[in-house]
């Protein structure tokens, strides 16, 4: 299984 | 001009424990509203989000918002230089380059204060949506931290499933597998031994036992942990700290490759 980075589910503010 | 002065120590030395395992150095942002800690572990796979109000601390000052970035490894030193019971009162002049804390022991005989210098760092807030989760599981703090260790013995990676039944949380390895499943049970007497599900929709996610370990490093901060559940969405595991705020980590799923 892969594991995506946090970064991919929450938007830059 | 910032001031905050907390009771008891002890308590922002648990937080610290909790989250030097993932940050190397974190910025917080201190406001008239309180203390606020948001930055992600250095492969960028979990959050750290900290949330501490001004008035749960016995004496809050913030005249103009204060981002200060701290070397976690040498905020550690200081606090080891703290006595269990102590007072901490941390200060910062607007625009200062360094913060000092001072501890006071409960007897008021022995002060001392350590100057640390302030780090710039360039850090990005990521902005959390509100979710509807699928599920949310509240149980003792210890019992999560305890199934977490045990099964991290079996595998890189645990299923947390849910159903109306209870919260299932599995490990698969070289060895062996592994299994525990907790029912709901409510002790009226003792609210913090309780295990409560509220659930939408039944959901299981898989996550890596590193960060998961990680997390529980903040067991001593909570009787409890929530452990709130969606699919696709990230695992968002609450420390609630008693009368002064939150700490949450948050965990990205892994996903099928």
């Amino acid at each position: 299984m892969a594991q995506p980075s946090i970064a991919c589910y929450f938007n830059n503010r | 001009m910032f001031e905050a002065r907390l009771v008891n120590s002890s308590t922002f030395r648990k937080v610290l424990d909790a989250i030097k395992d993932l940050l190397n150095e974190a910025s917080f942002d201190c406001s008239e509203n309180g203390i606020q800690l948001q930055a992600m572990d250095s492969s960028h796979v979990s959050l750290v989000s900290l949330n501490l109000k001004s008035d749960g601390f016995d004496k809050f000052r913030c005249d103009r918002n204060l981002t200060m970035g701290m070397n976690l490894t040498s905020l550690g030193k200081v606090f080891k230089c703290s006595g269990a019971d102590d007072t901490v009162t941390m200060k910062a002049q607007d625009y200062a380059d360094t913060v000092t804390f001072m501890f006071e022991s409960k007897k008021q005989d022995k002060i001392s204060d350590y100057e640390m210098k302030l780090m710039n760092l360039d850090q990005e807030h990521l902005g959390i949506p509100d979710t509807e989760f699928s599920c949310i599981i509240k149980m003792p703090s210890i019992e999560f931290a305890r199934i977490i260790r045990d099964l991290s013995q079996f595998g890189e990676s645990i299923v947390i499933s849910c159903t109306k039944e209870g919260v299932k949380f599995s490990a698969q390895g070289d060895i062996g597998t592994g299994n525990v499943k907790l029912a709901q049970t409510h002790n009226f007497d003792k609210e913090e031994e309780s295990v409560t599900i509220d659930l939408q929709e039944p959901v299981a996610l898989t996550f890596a036992c590193q960060y998961l370990n990680s997390f529980t490093k903040a067991t001593p901060l909570s009787n409890q942990v929530k452990l709130s559940m969606c699919e696709n969405v990230p695992l968002v595991v609450e420390y609630q700290i008693p009368e002064l705020g939150h700490l949450r980590f948050y965990l990205a799923p892994k996903i099928e490759e």
